[in-house]
C-alpha cells in the first residue's frame, strides 16, 4: 500500500459519500445517471468476487463491500425508493449502455492476463470502469447547470484514478516485477474521459460561477 | 508479502 493508492481510495470513498449525501439530504437523484449506478455496481460485482476466495486485508475486504454495497444501494434507490425515484430524470438519461458492457465484455474475451473465468471478469469490470462515467456525462451535459453536490461527486470520481495511476508509476519504479498494463491503460482512458469536466469544474471554481457544461 | 501480480488493488 502506498500513499498514493491510499488517497486514492479514500478518494473514490468520498465521491460515494458524497453521492450518499445529495440522495439522502436532498431526497432527489436528479441530475445523477442511473446507467453510470448501474454500470459501477457491474463493474464492483466482476470485480471482486475474490472477496471470499483470496484474502488480502483487513482493509481490503473492508473497502470491497463497502463498494458492492453503496453502490446496490444507490441502484436500489434510485429504481425503487418512492421519494428518491420521482426525481430520476428518465427522459435524459438515455444512454445506451448494455452496448458498453457488450463491448467491454468481448474485449474482456480477446484480451486479459490468463483466459480463466476470474480474470476474463476482471478485465471486464477493468474496461468497463473506464467507460461507466460516460452516461453521467452525457446526462451532464444534457441538464445544463449541475448542482455543488453531484459535480463534486463526478470530480472526486475523477480524481481517484488519477491517483492511482501515481500508485501504478511509483509502484513499477519501486517493485520488481509489477505489470498492470490492462489497469493502467484503462485507467489513463477513464481519467482523460474526466480531461473536459476537470476543465470546466477548474473554470467554474476559479470564477467562483456554476459549473455549466456546454451542451 | 502478496505478489504484486494477484489483485491486491480495489
Amino acid at each position: 500500500m502506498n500513499i498514493f493508492r491510499f488517497l486514492g481510495d479514500m478518494t473514490h470513498l468520498i465521491s460515494i459519500l458524497i453521492l450518499l449525501l445529495k440522495i439522502y439530504a436532498t431526497k432527489s437523484c436528479s441530475g445523477i445517471s442511473l446507467k453510470t449506478q448501474e454500470l459501477y455496481a457491474l463493474v464492483f460485482l466482476a470485480r471482486y468476487l475474490d472477496l471470499f476466495t483470496d484474502f488480502i486485508s483487513v482493509y481490503n475486504s473492508v473497502m470491497k463491500v463497502v463498494f458492492i454495497a453503496s453502490s446496490l444501494a444507490i441502484v436500489w434507490c434510485m429504481r425503487r425508493h418512492r421519494v428518491v425515484r420521482r426525481s430520476y430524470d428518465k427522459e435524459l438519461d438515455t444512454f445506451r449502455h448494455y452496448f458498453l458492457v457488450a463491448a467491454c465484455l468481448a474485449l474482456a474475451l480477446l484480451v486479459q492476463e490468463k483466459f480463466t473465468f476470474l480474470e476474463v471478469l476482471w478485465a471486464f469490470s477493468i474496461y468497463l470502469e473506464a467507460v461507466a462515467i460516460l452516461p453521467q456525462l452525457v446526462l451532464l451535459q444534457r441538464s445544463g447547470n449541475v448542482d455543488n453536490l453531484t459535480g463534486q461527486y463526478v470530480f472526486f470520481l475523477g480524481a481517484y484514478r488519477a491517483f492511482y495511476i501515481l500508485n501504478w508509476i511509483y509502484r513499477y519504479f519501486t517493485e520488481t516485477h509489477f505489470s498492470r498494463w490492462i489497469s493502467c491503460v484503462s485507467g489513463l482512458v477513464q481519467t482523460a474521459l474526466y480531461a473536459d469536466f476537470f476543465y470546466y469544474y477548474f473554470i467554474s471554481w476559479k470564477n467562483n460561477s456554476k459549473l455549466q457544461l456546454p451542451a | 508479502e502478496v505478489q504484486s501480480s494477484a489483485k491486491d488493488e480495489l
